[in-house]
């Protein structure tokens, strides 16, 4: 798994 | 979106409610800490410095309410209600805070790029922004009960993170390290006001530190 920024979280 | 992320979200909102709810029906903003209100709204302009260049319909009025409403706090803190806050008990360092967050902003964003930065910075920020809160309801040793309760809504918020990321990392390919630490040493942080809320309050006794 990538571990990347959820750009769709508040 | 799924029903962990929803709820938490709710009680975001819900958080934000009990606190203008007790600040407008009271006149007052005492048991109330400035200093973590002020990095709240710290938190939310630093993260949501998107609004700019996307738009989300869900995402987008989420975030304006999230500013808007505490900037609508820190103007009822220094205006309206100045006089019933007490900066004597309001006397946690954020300094340290403040540097700690930029510290490891600095050192661990997914890129360097300001706007990525300033996104680091603030979920790091939020993870600790609860402190000088936590720290005046210590030094008073009670509470009033509608502050406890906004106090457990905005723990539940993060916690409530915690079974969406669990979700997002088995359903999707992509996981967001960074979040998920800061949200459970966030939510670790709670865990002592959580026991005390759930051993007294919910049992209809009064706050009361041991």
């Amino acid at each position: 798994k990538e571990a990347v920024k959820l750009h769709d979280e508040l | 979106m799924n029903i962990f992320r929803l709820a938490g979200d709710l009680f975001h909102l819900i958080s934000i409610f009990i606190l203008i709810h007790k600040m407008t029906t009271s006149k007052s903003c005492s048991g109330i800490s400035f200093k973590s209100q002020a990095l709240y709204l710290l938190v939310y302009v630093t993260r949501y410095l998107d609004l700019f260049w996307t738009f989300a319909l869900y995402n987008s009025t989420m975030k304006i309410i999230f500013i808007g409403s505490s900037a609508y706090v820190l103007h009822l803190m220094t205006g309206p209600f100045k006089p019933t806050h007490d900066p004597n008990i309001d006397t946690f360092k954020v300094r340290y805070l403040i540097g700690g967050a930029a510290i490891l902003a600095l050192l661990f964003p997914y890129k360097w790029t300001p706007a990525e930065v300033l996104w680091t910075f603030s979920i790091w920020l939020e993870s600790v922004a609860i402190l000088p809160q936590l720290f005046m309801v210590q030094r008073t040793g009670a509470a009033e009960t509608i502050t406890t309760h906004y106090i457990f809504a905005l723990g539940a918020y993060r916690a409530l993170y915690i079974p969406n990321w669990i979700y997002r990392y088995l359903t999707s390919t992509f996981w967001d390290p960074l979040s998920i630490i800061a949200g459970v040493i966030q939510t670790v942080l709670y865990s002592d006001f959580f026991y005390i809320y759930y051993t007294k309050v919910l049992q209809g006794r009064k706050f009361e530190l041991p």
